[in-house]
């Protein structure tokens, strides 16, 4: 018996393409004190607050697959960009985890 | 030198 125990759990949030932006925010990248990309912001009207599922405050771990693991702001922000940019795929796959859990 | 600080990076989507 017992509560459980809370676990940081990474999830796969799928952004579908249906904005001209996909409205969002990031801040961190290696070398900062938030190593991993943080979401900062998300604008109504755009890809990602039409899904519903990304928040404020989720730390993004992929991208496509891709990991933002060691890659600075810079790095982590043209991989975000070139998903959203791509006619290859009408959608973003990102794996975010709530900090702090 | 120490090392480059980046924490006030946001880039807008």
């Amino acid at each position: 018996t017992g509560s459980p125990v809370p676990v940081p759990t990474a999830t796969v949030v799928r952004v579908v393409k249906n904005a001209n932006t996909l409205g969002i925010a990031i801040e961190g990248g290696a070398n900062t004190r938030q190593p991993l990309p943080r979401i900062v912001t998300i604008q109504k009207g755009g890809s990602a607050h039409n899904c519903g599922q990304l928040k404020v405050g989720q730390v993004i771990l992929e991208v496509n697959g891709i990991s933002l693991r060691g890659r600075e702001h810079k790095d982590a922000a043209w991989i975000i960009a070139e998903a959203f940019k791509t006619k290859e795929k009408d959608h973003i796959d990102f794996l975010v985890v709530e900090p702090g859990l | 030198s120490p090392p480059k600080e980046y924490e006030d990076e946001v880039t807008f989507f």
